[in-house]
Order: C-alpha cells, then structure tokens, then sequence
C-alpha cells in the first residue's frame, strides 16, 4: 500500500534501534526473530483456520491440541525467562487466549514454588513441570471476589486421621472462575479457611486433586464444571467446583510460612504478606500484558488511519489520510504514550519483584510492602487505562472495528477482564490506600 | 501518612516524595522548557496533596464515626490516592527510561511521548492541578498548546514508532492493522469464510422468510 510505505518512509528513526531499546537490546529482538520463525515453521502450532470462525467446542479442542505441542517444543525457548520469551513463545501460538495450562504454569507451578517447604518441593516440582499432573489455582468463590478475609470454603483439620476436611457449607462458596478448572485440570490450589483446634487461623492454600488421573472423572466428594459462554477468553474451561466433606492428606497444605502441626498446632508466618509474592509475579506478567494489549491497539488503529482515507480537510484537494487529522491523532497517539509509558513501568517492576525475591530469601521483607502495595495499585491504574485505550482505537477505526477481523473484540475481551481478575480494580486501590495511609 | 505526620517516616525511594514539603506553584513558564524534574515535581505534589487530603478525610471520619465506617466514607479519596501514587510512579519511570536513550533519533520521539502523557494527565485532572493556584491559566494554557504540538511532532513518526514494536502479522492476527496496509481486498477474503457464506442459500429462507413473503 503506497500509503504506509509513504509512512514508513517519513520516520526519522532507525525502527530496529528504537526495538532494542523498548525490548532491552538486540539480542532480545534477534531471539524474538527466531523464535517467531521457528513458530512459522511447525504446522502444529498453528490454527487450522481462523478462531473467530470456530464454535466454543472447536476453539477448546484447538487450544487443548496446541498447548501439548507448544509444550513439547518448549526447549526451543529460555524458560527461565518467561516474561520475554515464554510470554511471546505462548502469544505467537495461543494468541490472545487462555488454555488448559495457563494457570498450570503461571499460577499453579509458582504458588507450589513460593508457598511449598522443601518435601513439598521434592514432591511436586519435577510432577507439574514435567506436565505429569494439569493443575489450577481455585480462590475466587461465587460470592467473594477479592476479598479473602471472607471466603467461605473450609478445611478443618482432623488430627485423628491427620487429615484436612475440605468442605463447601454454601452455594456461595463455590470456587467460581479459575481458568482450565472446570474440564481440563485434575489438581488444583485451593485457598480455604483453615480450622484447627476449633481455631479459625484464615484463609491458606492447599493441594487438591479434584479428578482421577486415569479416567479423569471427578473424585467422590468432589462436584466441578464449566461455568458457561463469557464475555472473552471463550477457549477456555472457566469452573466451578464445590467440596462434600472432601479429605486431603496434612502434607497437601503449603507450609513454607504457616504450618500445622501433626497434632494440629498452627504455627503462624513470620510476616502476615510473605505470601505475597506469587501475587506480585502474576501482577507484574499483567502489566507488561497489558501493556502489549494497548500497544497492538495503537499498532493496529495507526496503521489503519495511515490507509484510510476519508473526506477533505482542503476542498478540492482530495481525500486525506485519517491520520492527518487531529481529532485522530489527539485519539490514538495519548494511547501510544501510554503503551509505552506502561511497557517501561513493567519491566521497572519486575526488576522489583526479582530484587524482593532475593531479599526475601535472605529473610528480608523490608520492601514486600511496598511492591505489593505498588504491584496493586500499577495492575488497578493500567487494566482500566488500557481498556479505555483499547476502546479509543477501536472506535477511531470507524465500523471496521467492531469486525472480528480488527481483532479490536479480541483484544478488548481479553484486556478489560484484566479490571476484575487477580484482584477487583477498587479493591486493589483501597489496599493500595491502606499502605500509603498507614506510611 | 501517618508515619510522615508523626516524624517517624522511614520510607523506600517509590514514597520518599511523601516528606517533601509542599511547593506553592509549579515552576515552568512554557511547556517546551519543563523540564524532567520539574514534571516529577509536579506529578509528587498532586500525588502528595492526594495522600495527605484522603488521610485528613479518613481521620476526620474515623472520629466521627468508626474505624471501618470512616474508611468506607474516605474511600473515594483514598481510590484517588492510590491512582495518583501510580500515576507518579508511571510518569517518573517513563522520564527516567527515556533519559537513558543515548541515540538522538530515538530520544526525540521518545521524548515527544513523554511530554504528550504527562500533559495528557495534566489536562485529564486540571482541577487537582489548578486548586490552590498551583499552576495558574497561563501555564494550562501552555500544557494545551503542549499537546499539540507533540501530536504534530509525532505525525510523521507515528507508523515507524507502532513498527518498534515488532509485531507481525502471525502475532497481531488483525486484517485492519496488516503490515502491508493491503486491508481492503483482505477483508473480503475474510469474510469468505463466514459459515453464512458455505451456501447460497440458508435454510432459513425455505423455513421462515420464502412462506413469509407468500402469506
């Protein structure tokens, strides 16, 4: 198209330059190239024709299909960096869309990492990476959200057989939403009120197998489903699950910080936001999510209006481009800013977070507060603000983008979900508030 | 708030502004000479005003009512507390980022992009930065004209700077945002392969519209 080449041509910058900057260096851009490459190259880890045209079935049998031969090809990455490359090696094959192993590798595998002491180490680690187990992270309830102060699941601990009670006392506390829960997983960690000595001690997260590994039906004492159609994220099992009375072995409750006693002694943790951190990982994998959403919005809605023409500004002169005028650009390049402002902001907090799981090893939790309380706040201010940015491009594409073919509908449903998963926006402010009040 | 009001403030680098003192008037006369420093100053005054007004409101609450009644009653203000400390937070990552640029060709645009998301904040909460005449007419003035012209300064660039990004067509799976631009004629192959196009004719018009129309 003569127009973008036009484009293109104007810029006063070397592109690859400003790449290496935004990614942190050429080597990185050169990596994303193969690997992209390598992505092209393996028909498996493509989709048979475009998703939008597949129904709900289709789309989760395609997803289930691509995650076992995205993870066979997983050598092909540095897995240590799963915010560079893991995040772009999964984006290029599930593209914006969850599958039977997001939570397993992002959620699950890190809370057993964060929250395990070592036996729970030597028991689990080798199982979950090796894909041996498909596990999730259950919290939500049907009727609590964020607020974990209130949930109602619990786990009573019986010393007699040494054993947890898991049980669900309402139809409000079953665990609603957890991605891969409802069809694909057969464990999962489940954040339940911990009972002991008749001594309600919070809420603490346990190991629970909820399906059989060979049949892959639900255990006795277990009911788990599919929570229906949704707003986005279609391709995945979204579920549900409720416990009858359910018992687990003692040795299933994550006991890095607080533990329980064979004769059922709590022992409390050290400090009350230890368990903080996998929060703040998932938080800081979210802005620099979110920030990328924004960036493919300003991408796509940029290089449309460069295309578009449409009306005169100089009568007689012809159609212009879409982009010259203002209101466009006062529409799109604030969005522009901003992707980059929040790209920056990501990379600045997970240097953070890397910086507080060092100390933290050490025994020193003397910034936990503060990320937390920033990884919060950050994840509240950029859902909502990428949202808004997304649906600002969407809209300056005129009815084009309300098509599938945008990939406005796609971007926006999985972005905006991000104002109400890992933490209600309102919520994550006021916990913000509450440190900035209490300093 | 409560640690810096009692003197006992022992605070890490990202809640240091918070001990500052509070500064009269923001000190730029144009917007071409505000400075990186002098944004972060500004961005830490409204971020500061914020967190010490919503402490006040929650204090004041807390007395009149209870401890948790009074943090319901603040929670607006404490909401845009939070919103303000991340703001800050974003604006003086972004500046600090850009700074270290060394090449200028990039540092230019980049720059350009500073300037137009502090500006665009500003303008997006005036009021918080007019109050108490901490920036007087003139100078929101000058942010508006701002504005502008970092929109005319960033025109040419704005398809090389989404191009930084790197996104290719495999990853964007976007028709409207193709790297060749060729959106038209694609968009009419996408559409070929809508399920309504596998027939010429859906049942639905023997079934509903044809005896419909013979009625």
């Amino acid at each position: 198209n003569p127009d973008i080449t036009k484009e293109r041509l104007a810029g006063t910058f070397d592109i690859r330059q400003m790449g290496s900057f935004l990614y942190g260096g050429d080597e990185v851009l050169q990596r994303r190239t193969k690997i992209l490459e390598f992505v092209k190259s393996i028909p498996e880890l493509h989709d048979p024709f475009p998703v939008d045209f597949m129904t709900r079935e289709e789309r989760v049998e395609n997803v289930a299909r691509k995650v076992v031969a995205m993870t066979n090809y997983v050598d092909f990455i540095d897995t240590s960096d799963f915010f560079g490359e893991g995040m772009y090696f999964q984006r290029l094959i599930m593209r914006r869309d969850l599958h039977p192993l997001s939570l397993h590798f992002v959620m699950f595998l890190p809370t057993i990492q964060g929250q395990g002491e070592d036996d729970q180490l030597d028991e689990w680690l080798s199982l979950v990476a090796a894909r041996g187990i498909i596990g999730t992270y259950a919290q939500t309830e049907l009727g609590h959200g964020t607020n974990l102060k209130n949930l109602e699941t619990t786990a009573t601990y019986d010393p007699k057989t040494e054993e947890f009670v898991l049980h669900s006392p309402t139809i409000t506390s079953a665990k609603w939403w957890p991605g891969a829960l409802g069809k694909s997983s057969n464990y999962a960690v489940v954040v339940a009120q911990l009972y002991t000595q008749g001594v309600c001690r919070g809420p603490h997260p346990f190991i629970v197998q909820i399906r059989d590994l060979e049949t892959h039906k639900p255990l006795k004492g277990i009911r788990v489903g599919d929570i229906g159609p949704k707003f986005g994220f279609n391709s995945a099992d979204n579920g549900f699950l409720l416990f009858d009375n359910y018992r687990i072995p003692r040795q299933n409750m994550l006991m890095r910080y607080s533990k329980v006693e064979k004769n059922g002694t709590f022992i409390a943790p050290k400090h009350s936001k230890l368990s903080y951190g996998t929060m703040v990982f998932v938080r800081s994998i979210m802005v620099k999510d979110q920030a990328t959403f924004l960036a493919e919005a300003v991408c796509i809605a940029i290089r449309y209006s460069a295309i578009r023409r449409q009306g005169e500004i100089e009568p007689g002169a012809g159609e212009v481009q879409i982009l010259d005028y203002q209101t466009q650009q006062f529409r799109l390049f604030p969005q522009l800013a901003r992707a980059f402002a929040f790209m920056f902001a990501a990379y600045e907090i997970r240097d953070l977070h890397m910086k507080v799981s060092e100390q933290l090893t050490e025994g020193n939790v003397d910034l936990l507060p503060e990320i937390h309380a920033l990884s919060s706040g950050l994840k509240a201010v950029i859902t909502w603000e990428a949202a808004q940015g997304i649906e600002q491009c969407r809209l300056a594409c005129g009815g084009h983008g309300y098509s599938l073919a945008s990939a406005f509908p796609d971007i926006y449903t999985f972005a905006v979900a991000g104002c109400t998963y890992e933490g209600e926006n309102i919520v994550l402010l006021l916990q913000m508030a509450r440190f900035l009040m209490k300093a | 708030a409560e640690e810096v009001r009692g003197g006992k403030a022992r605070l890490a680098a990202i809640c240091e502004y918070l001990t500052k003192p509070n500064s009269l008037h923001s000190r730029f006369t144009s917007c071409s000479d505000y400075s990186d420093a002098d944004i972060i100053h500004d961005f830490e005054h409204i971020a500061r005003k914020q967190v010490f007004r919503a402490y006040d409101v929650l204090k004041r609450h807390r007395r009149e009512t209870s401890a948790e009644e009074g943090w319901n009653r603040a929670s607006i203000e404490l909401c845009k507390a939070s919103r303000a400390h991340v703001r800050l937070y974003l604006v003086r990552t972004f500046l600090e980022k850009v700074a270290t640029a060394k090449d200028a060709s990039i540092r230019a645009p980049l720059t350009d992009l500073t300037r137009l998301y502090a500006f665009d904040l500003i303008t997006t909460s005036l009021g918080e930065f007019l109050k108490d005449g901490f920036i007087s007419d003139a100078q929101s003035d000058e942010i508006r004209q701002g504005i502008y012209r970092c929109l005319q300064r960033l025109r040419p660039n704005a398809v090389s700077l989404v191009d930084s990004w790197d996104f290719d067509d495999f990853e964007l799976h976007s028709v409207l945002g193709r790297r060749d631009g060729n959106v038209y004629p694609a968009l009419l192959e996408w559409a070929q392969m809508s399920q309504l196009n596998k027939t010429e004719v859906l049942p639905t018009f023997e079934k509903y519209l044809g005896p419909m129309m013979k009625e």
